[in-house]
């Protein structure tokens, strides 16, 4: 375990609290792309299979795991109450969250299937997983493209989104220094992810960000 | 057989 996994982990982890703040506090969900947030909870599901084999890595581990999956259970809960607290920023976001999600799953279980440490149903879904990490951010990009509205896409969890991202690569440049290891799977899918999250950044930066700054009275 | 793949990293 070194420092820039742990930041990361809880940056990623810091990332879906700030989103659940953000809804809760500001009691709106404009921006948000539920099929992006349903997609990170299908992310989880399917990594995080091994607590079920008992087989844990470490408690660390575990209780990080843990949070995520109902962390990100929450949010989609709290978008979908939002169906009946604030149906018109509901529909409007059905509205413009329409990106095709088939073809990102589709796409993410033909990779699993060629490219996988084995053949099994768990290595199977842990690949379809980070390879599904990797474009779930497609749907929220597609509609921010669209509408550049996002009061609840706030830039503290643009940040943190794009801090855990940012220090999984030297978490891999140090284990591969200090342990000569590397998960060829989980390093091209993460830096796959990396890339769509910076075409994101630089869309956020250009919609919301540069746009604010041109309202200023 | 391939050794048994354990992911550690989240």
């Amino acid at each position: 375990m070194n420092p820039f996994r742990i930041l990361g982990d809880l940056s990623h982890l810091a990332s879906i609290l700030v989103l659940i703040f953000n809804i809760k506090s500001t009691n709106t969900i404009e921006g948000i792309s539920i099929k992006t947030q349903v997609l990170y909870v299908l992310v989880f599901l399917t990594r995080y299979l091994d607590l079920f084999s008992f087989r844990l890595v470490s408690f660390y581990n575990t209780i990080m795991k843990l949070f995520f999956i109902s962390s990100s259970i929450y949010v989609v809960v709290l978008l979908q109450r939002s169906k009946t607290t604030q149906a018109v920023a509901y529909k409007t976001m059905l509205l413009t969250d329409t990106f095709k999600v088939q073809y990102i799953l589709l796409g993410t279980l033909i990779a699993a299937f060629v490219i996988n440490h084995k053949f099994t149903f768990v290595e199977i879904a842990w690949s379809f997983s980070v390879w599904l990490e990797s474009v779930a951010i497609l749907p929220q990009l597609f509609m921010l493209s669209k509408s550049g509205k996002s009061k609840s896409l706030t830039v503290h969890y643009i940040f943190a989104l794009g801090l855990y991202r940012t220090l999984y690569i030297p978490n891999w440049i140090w284990r591969y220094h200090t342990e000569g290891v590397i998960d060829k799977i989980a390093l091209a899918a993460g830096i796959i992810q990396t890339l769509v999250y910076s075409d994101f950044f630089y869309l956020y930066y250009k919609k919301v960000i540069k746009r604010s700054a041109l309202n200023l009275p | 057989i391939t050794k048994n793949v354990v992911h550690d990293e989240l």
